[in-house]
């Protein structure tokens, strides 16, 4: 499940947008024992200026990014506008039996999308 | 040449999970044990956030560490006991030992760039006959099946609760690749004059670093 986008274009500023992720959907439903899902989340939206500016409480905004949102406001068309994506993002756990009747917990770092960035 | 066929997306994301294939599903008669719970839901952040039990926003888990067993490590295992249950035939005197049980755990699931860093044996005896508890005690001692020396030996107060004996590390996996199977003899000797215990239930729980799955620590912000 993905937050739906207007018109399939992204809309507004860079920011993180809610995909969840179903085991089920994937199949994997008969083995996975716990979670059912997570949030993964994706990063969408523009970079121009102000967007390129962070907001409040978000990561700081690298300079080359502002100036790319600069140079792009001042002469549109070269070089294109920054790319907005994950600028932090957390780990998840997985409990599932493999194939060996083992119960088995792995943990993998960067799996969600907490937070987007212009970069 | 032909390239090989790219993987399709569902075994392309398993690949990236560290996973070779996707299992077949859950075994029928094998529940949950309560202490892979525990960690499932310590360790979760999504699942922390939800729980009742919210914690501090700052207090992410350290990476490649499992909290709760005091290790390094990001793949937690536990491991049934394959070998036949036995029962201990008793011995025609006290004063004889008690026979050997032997324990067989798979290992093959195990990847070859994964290092152990805990192997602790989940146990549970009973006794063989009525009236056996002796007050002072049992000892448990473990070796590896075959020649070699004893990995451990580790007093045992009752029968009954679960007993974790923790195997040296360096003594059977002192490096990568872990081996394959590991098969051990336990013998559980009264230390006073009494009937022999029986081995019940037999795991093993497994702690392994996979380091392709681990990042370096994030540098600290300047």
């Amino acid at each position: 499940e993905a937050e739906p986008t207007a018109g399939g274009v992204p809309g507004g500023a860079c920011r993180a947008r809610r995909l969840y992720v179903s085991f089920r959907e994937v199949g994997w439903h008969r083995w996975v024992i716990a979670p059912r899902g997570f949030l993964a989340n994706y990063c969408q939206g523009h970079c121009a200026l102000p967007a390129a500016l962070p907001g409040p409480g978000a990561p700081p905004a690298l300079n080359h990014a502002v100036l790319r949102a600069l140079m792009h406001a001042a002469v549109p068309g070269n070089g294109g506008l920054p790319c907005c994506v994950p600028a932090r993002l957390s780990p998840i756990s997985v409990l599932f039996f493999d194939n060996s009747d083992n119960v088995v917990l792995r943990h993998y770092e960067d799996m969600v999308v907490d937070e987007c960035g212009c970069r | 040449a032909s390239a090989p066929e790219p993987p399709r997306p569902a075994i392309a994301l398993l690949q990236a999970l560290g996973l070779r294939d996707a299992p077949r599903g859950a075994p029928k008669a094998r529940p949950v044990p309560p202490l892979m719970w525990r960690l499932f839901r310590r360790r979760d952040p999504q699942e922390a956030r939800a729980g009742p039990r919210r914690k501090s926003p700052g207090a992410t888990p350290r990476p490649c560490h499992v909290e709760e067993l005091g290790v390094a490590g990001n793949i937690v295992r536990h491991i049934p006991d394959r070998s036949a249950p036995a029962r201990p035939p008793e011995p025609s005197s006290a004063s004889e030992p008690c026979p050997e049980q032997t324990v067989d755990f798979d290992l093959s699931a195990v990847e070859p760039l994964e290092h152990a860093s805990l192997a602790r044996l989940e146990l549970r005896f009973e006794a063989a006959g009525p009236g056996v508890a002796p007050g002072s005690g049992w000892e448990l001692s473990v070796a590896r099946a075959g020649p070699g020396p004893v990995l451990l030996r580790q007093e045992v107060r009752a029968l009954g609760p679960p007993v974790h004996a923790e195997l040296p590390v360096a003594a059977w996996a002192p490096h990568a690749p872990t081996p394959r199977s590991l098969s051990l003899v336990l013998v559980l000797r009264p230390r006073a004059p009494a009937a022999c215990a029986r081995l019940v239930e037999a795991a093993l729980l497994l702690v392994t670093l996979d380091p392709r799955l681990c990042h370096p620590l994030a540098r600290p912000r300047r």
